[in-house]
């Protein structure tokens, strides 16, 4: 399986 | 009041079709510049950016910003009532908060002229600042073997590497049974630019391995257009851009996997 990352975590929350 | 209108419902089918897959609910913003959204799906590892641009419009209309909420799925069942080549009309009125938003669908000779509306919802979704960014390698390539190089690789695996140098660009795929690839190669503009033809502006090699679920559904927004462009970075999300033409487009990020 393949684990990644939020998305959350590279761009900043509006 | 907003009113917009599409020379042909199909684009906006395609559009629905597109996003349907990834996303369930989202809401869709209206402003004096077009139609926009960005939802992310459930996982929050894959985030879709539409823009429609007002001067795309046979004609638009915003008197004053809107923000609606629609079940996509709804909308996609709304959008099988109209013709490809229908004329589409949105429109809302927000005098008392707008409850739904409209639809007509006008035939090419003028005979047939179907109205709904799907009813609006409240949602409640985290939504993210992207910054513009230059990227390592953008792959610019046919968007309809983009779809047959996921759909290839499916068969065989979970996950896709993506590797871009100078020379092309590989798609490799490994499971239990087995393993596959696919190299496209670099080709520099010729004449009658051949559609298939993939090309790669590069800074440096980048690699990176994505999920190849998220990969199968941002290949739905393959029949909107003939090109796709794979813009990579190391660690940070990668960026899939299919351009509409004449009216706007679609991105979708996804974020990299995780070194463990």
């Amino acid at each position: 399986a393949v684990n990644q990352r939020s998305l959350l975590s590279f761009f900043g929350k509006k | 009041m907003i009113e917009a209108v599409l020379a042909q419902a199909s684009i906006f089918k395609k559009i629905v079709e597109a996003l349907k897959e990834l996303i369930s609910e989202t809401n869709i913003d209206f402003s004096e510049a077009g139609i926009s959204l960005q939802a992310m799906d459930s996982s929050h590892i894959a985030l879709c950016n539409l823009l429609l641009r007002d001067d795309g419009f046979k004609s638009y209309r915003c008197d004053r910003a809107l923000t609606l909420g629609v079940n996509l799925n709804s909308l996609s069942k709304l959008l099988k009532c109209a013709g490809n080549d229908d004329e589409m009309r949105i429109f809302a009125n927000d005098d008392s908060g707008a409850d739904q938003l409209n639809f007509s669908f006008e035939s090419a000779n003028s005979e047939r002229v179907s109205e709904f509306s799907l009813k609006l919802m409240d949602i409640d979704a985290d939504s993210v600042d992207i910054p513009d960014m230059d990227y390592q390698a953008i792959i610019d390539m046919s968007s309809s073997e983009f779809s047959r190089i996921i759909r290839d690789l499916s068969s065989v695996g979970e996950a896709v590497s993506i590797d871009a140098t100078k020379q092309g660009v590989k798609f490799s795929s490994a499971g239990d049974a087995g393993k596959g690839s696919i190299l496209l190669k670099h080709q520099k503009s010729v004449d009658g630019d051949s559609a298939l033809a993939t090309s790669i502006e590069i800074n440096e090699p980048v690699s990176h391995s994505l999920a190849l679920k998220f990969l199968s559904s941002f290949a739905k927004a393959a029949p909107l257009t003939d090109r796709v462009s794979i813009h990579m970075t190391e660690d940070v999300p990668v960026m899939f851009e299919f351009k509409i033409s004449e009216i706007g487009h679609i991105r979708f990020y996804l974020a990299p996997q995780i070194d463990d």
